[in-house]
């Protein structure tokens, strides 16, 4: 532990610490950059501890210095390779070092005199392979699924070809396995998807065009350079959501990260670079509060993100008075105000869905002129189900055919006003397809309210001359509203005043000390009053008919002669009653009741503030071991299992010896062998092919018991027919590893077989087809047997088998 | 890849209700391996198959064709190869 208090007293040994500039301002000389406030956030504590985080690319290092202890198996798979390792494949032109470099940023390991220091430099940081090899809509969908009960945020810096004329995204399967994670993903809370937005490198394009980043249940991230510049690389979109700092110019300084080959670089470039920042930001939030859902980590995003001094010409307020630009959505990320929100943050309402299809009166698109069109919407205010009273996402599905794509430019204009760019002009798209119910999604209206005219405006400023005969035309335009039915806004203003007062700025400004004031006042003689007094005046009468006309009082008095005295029956909130001087006195700063004015005599605390019990004084952060109950305003023991907890009791953040955490419950850390089973609350026996397990099935094992191996997701004693046992980097059993195809016995990877299936022969220890084939004639055999095709796999459907038996 | 159409693959994703063992059933049937349930996609597997060419420019026709007629196959799709670049 460095010690926290002075954040510039801060120094990691890591070597590349000292450039990392975007995180601290060590480096005198150089403009101070750390607007992202990372350190403040490690300064409340929180640095990632049990979350965990995974890449989806091509690979990562696991064994790289910086990243070996944190490195998490069990978060990690191999899509490409079908196994548990997701080293990447080493080669001469260092392809697969993309995902080793992203890894870095999220949880390279502190203070460990390797590389640099990850955002989350605690966390579980796993990889999963998939990008070296045919990315396919299976791939993907798998990838996107791995353990969603185990990963907490997936993070992805790749997308579809940004060459301006692309226009691609999920497939089916992706797109289900997107909402299979939100819908199941972490018991129910949604996965995180963190994607880095649609730049590539090249010119012309949009990234309203990448359906990654324009899906409602990614958080699209984008990038400025170290000056608050919009890169070279950048493309603007309305689904942006956030930014963070990234390379930039020759002259402006880059990030730093870890290198395959164990290595370190700065070469790490783009919005590749911010993704994985964002995620590491996310897991320090998700830190100080498990229960944020995926919902309300994009909430807690919009609400911390800001333009600083980014710079964008298109900067503008919405109707909800948030700022949002087409370049970096609502600004640069802000870690410390995610986790400060985080740890007060209440979920927020349900989302609602209410889409309506827009009737058209006009069709055609001229070339050179625009079309609106518009429609009117309630927000569905008449079903309870679906009303959206306050906005978050809003998406326009288009059916638009035309001749030349590119041509086209869209905007979509909410019943406030405000204006978003849907699409721009692409001037490299000449496709033909048109817009087949793609769905552009922006986040610029978030918490506008949607009831009124909407508009679609799409203009068509052909680049290049066109067929005037062929005519564009807009089929049909759907408009899709996401939000919740209350405000979300009134949930964040109760936690505004709050932390308003819990950031009390000058203490002294709002709360005087009683005794100073009091021993300066004197009492002034009255004229002669002969009515009757108050009731609270006492026995010496009083000059008037109200309570500040007493010359003495029956019970208490209050006030001081400049600022006007009253007698009361009993003393106001922050004030005690001297019982000897009949005065009302204030009690100690933060008290609200007290029975004396020293900071040990309160009762009660004001709002925002917390009654140490263990001391009878108001503080606003609780001690370790309590938690702050607001009904009671009041510090309160957590479980004798917890050592911090959050808002109850038994809701635990971390636990004491001999428990571990479940959830947010600390369970009984149960030995080898047994799990903690929820429902009975007891350490039940695993299966027995289960060393570690986290339920009773045969699924349910983390590492298998002595004398079985791994196969897909079980333990077993042998290995099935087609796979072979191996060794497995990082667990303490071996894995049954796939033979060849169509193998049914093997030795190792590749031509070790020794048995194959049905309908292969064993040749050369591969299996090859060996299925008749009349047709081969003996001139094409005797090619493929001088060229020795037969041991190339590929060519062995060339009935390689009847050559050879026939010598 | 770039500037090319589609690229077929020898890999499927078909939906089969009934389970695994429905699903091997009809894999072998028309000469696919089944690799097993797409992650947590309920019904949704991965057949693969050997003897259709690994990756082709267009969609090669053959007895594993008539698994999209098959009645008990809710939807197959044949795997394209999707150009994805690193940001």
């Amino acid at each position: 532990h460095a010690s926290f208090s002075d954040p510039n007293a801060i120094h990691f040994n890591d070597p590349k610490w000292s450039n990392m500039w975007y995180i601290h301002c060590n480096n005198k000389n150089s403009r101070c950059r750390s607007e992202m406030n990372i350190l403040a956030a490690w300064q409340r504590g929180y640095t990632g501890k049990n979350v965990v985080v995974t890449i989806l690319d091509d690979g990562i290092e696991r064994n790289h210095p910086d990243l070996a202890q944190n490195y998490d198996p069990v978060a990690s798979y191999d899509v490409n390779g079908n196994d548990h390792d997701p080293t990447p494949r080493y080669d001469t032109r260092s392809e697969n070092i993309h995902g080793t470099r992203c890894a870095g940023e999220v949880a390279a390991a502190a203070n460990n005199s390797h590389c640099i220091v990850g955002i989350a430099y605690n966390a579980h940081i796993g990889g999963i392979r998939m990008l070296d090899g045919d990315v396919t809509d299976i791939v993907e969908a798998k990838s996107l699924g791995i353990r969603p009960d185990y990963i907490h945020i997936y993070s992805a810096s790749w997308g579809p070809k940004d060459d301006g004329k692309t226009v691609d995204g999920p497939g089916l399967l992706t797109k289900q396995a997107f909402e299979q994670g939100i819908r199941k993903g972490r018991k129910g809370l949604g996965s995180i998807f963190v994607w880095a937005s649609g730049n590539g490198g090249r010119q012309g394009d949009h990234c309203s065009c990448d359906g990654y980043t324009s899906s409602i249940y990614t958080i699209s991230i984008s990038s400025t350079t170290e000056n608050g510049n919009k890169p070279w690389y950048l493309e603007v979109c309305s689904s942006i959501m956030a930014t963070t700092y990234s390379s930039g110019e020759y002259n402006e300084r880059r990030i730093v990260t870890t290198d395959a080959r164990q290595r370190c670089t700065d070469a790490h470039t783009g919005t590749s670079v911010s993704a994985p920042i964002v995620a590491g930001i996310i897991a320090l939030a998700l830190e100080a509060n498990r229960l944020l859902t995926w919902r309300d980590v994009q909430h807690l995003v919009v609400k911390t993100s800001r333009p600083v001094h980014l710079k964008a010409e298109d900067w503008k307020t919405n109707a909800a008075g948030h700022r949002v630009s087409h370049h970096y959505g609502f600004g640069l990320v802000d870690a410390d105000a995610m986790v400060l929100e985080a740890t007060k943050w209440r979920t927020v309402p349900p989302q609602h869905t209410c889409s309506q299809i827009a009737e058209l009166h006009t069709r055609h698109i001229f070339a050179g002129q625009s079309l609106n069109s518009s429609l009117t919407t309630s927000g569905c205010s008449g079903d309870t189900e679906q009303h959206v009273g306050y906005l978050e996402h809003v998406v326009a599905k288009v059916l638009i055919v035309h001749p030349r794509r590119g041509d086209l430019e869209m905007n979509l204009i909410s019943p406030s006003g405000t204006r978003s760019q849907l699409l721009a002009k692409r001037v490299y798209d000449s496709s033909n397809e048109g817009f087949r119910n793609w769905e552009f999604m922006t986040v610029h209206f978030w918490g506008e309210r949607p009831e009124g005219m909407w508009t679609l405006e799409i203009i068509d400023s052909p680049s290049k001359l066109r067929n005037p005969e062929v005519l564009a035309n807009l089929k049909e335009w759907t408009i899709i509203l996401y939000g919740t039915s209350q405000n979300p806004q009134q949930h964040y203003s109760a936690q505004q005043s709050q932390s308003r007062m819990l950031v009390v700025p000058s203490p002294e400004l709002i709360l005087e000390e009683p005794e100073v004031q009091e021993e300066e006042e004197e009492e002034k003689e009255e004229e002669e009053y002969t009515g009757l007094c108050h009731s609270e005046c006492g026995d010496q009468g009083c000059d008037g008919p109200d309570a500040d006309h007493c010359l003495n009082c029956a019970h208490f008095s209050l006030g001081s002669l400049k600022s006007g005295r009253t007698c009361v029956s009993h003393c106001p909130p922050g004030h005690y009653g001297d019982i000897v001087s009949h005065r009302c006195k204030r009690c100690y700063k933060g008290c609200d009741q007290c029975v004396g004015r020293s900071a040990g005599d309160c009762l009660s605390c004001q709002r925002g503030l917390y009654l140490n019990t263990l001391n009878s004084s108001c503080i606003n952060t609780c001690p370790l071991g309590h938690f702050a109950d607001e009904d009671q305003r009041q510090c309160l023991k957590c479980h004798e299992t917890c050592t911090m907890c959050l808002r109850y009791a038994d809701r635990c953040t971390s636990c004491s010896e001999g428990y571990s955490l479940a959830g947010m419950t600390c369970v009984p850390e149960c030995t080898n062998g047994t799990f903690f089973h929820l429902e009975e609350m007891t350490c039940s026996p695993c299966h027995s092919s289960c060393r570690t397990c986290t339920g009773l099935g045969k699924e349910d094992c983390i590492q298998c018991a002595k004398g079985y191996l791994q196969q897909e997701w079980r333990c077993v004693q042998t290995c099935a027919s087609g796979y072979y046992a191996g060794e497995a980097a990082g667990l303490p059993h071996k894995i049954c590893h796939r033979c060849e195809d169509n193998c049914l016995c093997c030795s190792g990877p590749g031509p070790t077989c020794t048995k194959c299936k049905a309908g292969y022969s064993l040749i050369s220890r591969t299996c090859i087809v060996n299925a008749s084939c009349n047709n081969a004639d003996e001139v094409f055999c005797e090619m493929v047997k001088s060229n020795r095709l037969c041991e190339r796999t590929f060519y062995s459907q060339f009935c390689c088998r009847t050559c050879l038996m026939n010598g | 890849l770039s500037g090319r159409g589609d690229l077929y693959t020898n890999h499927w994703a078909v939906r089969i209700a009934g389970g695994a063992q429905q699903a091997d059933r009809i894999a072998a049937k028309y000469g696919f391996r089944n690799l097993g349930q797409i992650g947590s996609l309920e019904d949704q597997y991965h057949f693969h198959h050997s003897r259709v060419v690994r990756r082709t420019a267009f969609s090669l026709k053959g007895l594993h064709s008539f698994i999209h007629m098959d009645p008990k196959v809710d939807w197959a799709q044949q795997q394209v190869v999707k150009t994805r670049v690193k940001r």
